[in-house]
């Protein structure tokens, strides 16, 4: 690969291009990508994190089931299917950009990416968003005293012409020692309804999942019918709400449970990651 | 990148030449064939050069390939030509003015992802289907 690689390097720009002569080229491949202008992220050291690592890994896991499939295809004439995503971990694609990535703490911990269930969205998908957390706001108390997080994201960025067919809220939860060792909790996730000024939101339950206190790890919601929902209703996208709760029904405070929020490292902060198909053939707008 | 070769007047002169025999005409195709048959060409798209590693995380580039080639008579194994440019090259041999040669065009195509920011540092995956050729042959 090493040799292949320079041999593709080469440099296309062949000699020192006029300001305008480089902005051609490059307003033809940004037409190319379909997108409109240039993006200006804000640098991404300063930015919340919208899970970079995690979407370098659905890149690579996408890159390398390309490449399998053309070699496949021409030596066999059959196409194969993601579930082979566990041996494209070894391929993993270097972070370019000055990510630096521990590929152990990372991809030992990353969320589970090679679940089938996972496999086979990316397998559809003609495109991954994952999204900036735009306010976080942890409520100690609330009026009803329930310890929760609040989150919110803008899904209003989706490139016209694509659907949402999945999505996920991930969450990480560290293992939290001290009194709630053997304790099992109950992790659930809200989507906020209406807000009032003296009470709490209303909400409706999307989605929970049971673990022990001592456990580590990502948790996943789906929450595809409410992105849908969002996209099709931007103004009733109120964020979601995430609260941990003992088996008893005893709301707990989120530090105390190890849930990992926006001030946790980088690799472990919660992003919402949704799947998209594209329903209609996009065309080159023609200049 | 290839404009220049796409002008030198010795790859025109079969074109402007007065009409001489069958026999001269196939010698002279074989010599077109030399010059350079229906291929693929690498050209590399380099994002790194265009100053975009701000906002691309990955790849650096890819190699975007083109097609490019003389599609004359006869057409053989190796052009990968169509059947339809088969019969579009014996019409040519027919009515050299009226009708063009088949053209050397992209038979299959590959798709590429790209990772890349958002104004708002959502990050997108994206996959370019039919983006890149994989082959290329006479039409």
């Amino acid at each position: 690969c090493a040799l292949g690689d320079n041999h593709v390097h080469s440099s296309f720009i062949y000699r020192r291009l006029r300001n305008h002569e480089r902005r051609e080229i490059q307003r033809e491949i940004l037409s190319i990508l379909g997108l409109p202008h240039r993006p200006k992220p804000f640098s991404p050291s300063k930015q919340a994190s919208s899970a970079p690592l995690f979407m370098l890994d659905l890149y690579n896991a996408m890159t390398t089931e390309d490449a399998e499939e053309d070699t496949l295809l021409e030596t066999t004439g059959k196409a194969i299917s993601l579930n082979t995503l566990g041996s494209s971990r070894k391929n993993q694609h270097s972070a370019p950009y000055g990510y630096s990535r521990a590929p152990v703490a990372w991809t030992s911990q990353s969320p589970p990416l090679a679940t089938s269930h996972d496999a086979n969205f990316l397998n559809d998908a003609d495109m991954v968003m994952s999204f900036v957390n735009l306010v976080e706001r942890d409520r100690d108390f609330s009026h009803q005293r329930r310890h929760y997080k609040e989150f919110r994201f803008d899904l209003t960025q989706i490139p016209e012409g694509e659907a949402v067919t999945a999505a996920e809220f991930r969450i990480y939860k560290d293992h939290s020692p001290g009194r709630y060792e053997n304790v099992t909790l109950k992790v659930s996730i809200y989507q906020v309804i209406k807000e009032y000024q003296n009470r709490d939101a209303e909400t409706f339950l999307l989605d929970s999942k049971k673990i022990r206190a001592s456990d580590g790890g990502w948790l996943v919601f789906d929450i595809t019918a409410t992105s849908n929902h969002w996209v099709l209703n931007p103004q009733q996208n109120m964020g979601l709400q995430l609260c941990v709760e003992t088996m008893d029904g005893r709301s707990i405070n989120m530090k105390s449970a190890g849930i990992i929020g926006r001030n946790g490292p980088q690799s472990k902060q919660p992003f919402l990651v949704a799947f998209f198909k594209a329903s209609e053939v996009l065309l080159r707008s023609v200049r | 990148a290839t404009g220049g070769k796409r002008k030198n007047p010795s790859r025109n002169k079969g074109r402007s030449q007065p009409k001489t025999s069958q026999a001269s005409r196939i010698g002279d195709q074989n010599l077109s064939e030399q010059k350079q048959a229906c291929k693929k060409h690498e050209l590399y798209v380099s994002f790194r050069e265009l100053g975009w590693q701000d906002w691309i995380i990955a790849p650096e580039g890819y190699a975007a390939f083109y097609c490019d080639g003389e599609c004359s008579f006869p057409l053989n194994a190796h052009m990968n030509a169509t059947n339809h440019a088969i019969v579009q090259t014996l019409v040519h041999l027919m009515f050299p003015d009226n009708v063009p040669k088949p053209c050397c065009a992209p038979t299959k195509l590959n798709a590429i992802s790209v990772l890349y920011f958002d104004d708002s540092s959502n990050v997108i995956l994206k996959k370019y289907r039919n983006m890149v050729v994989r082959s290329c042959g006479c039409h």
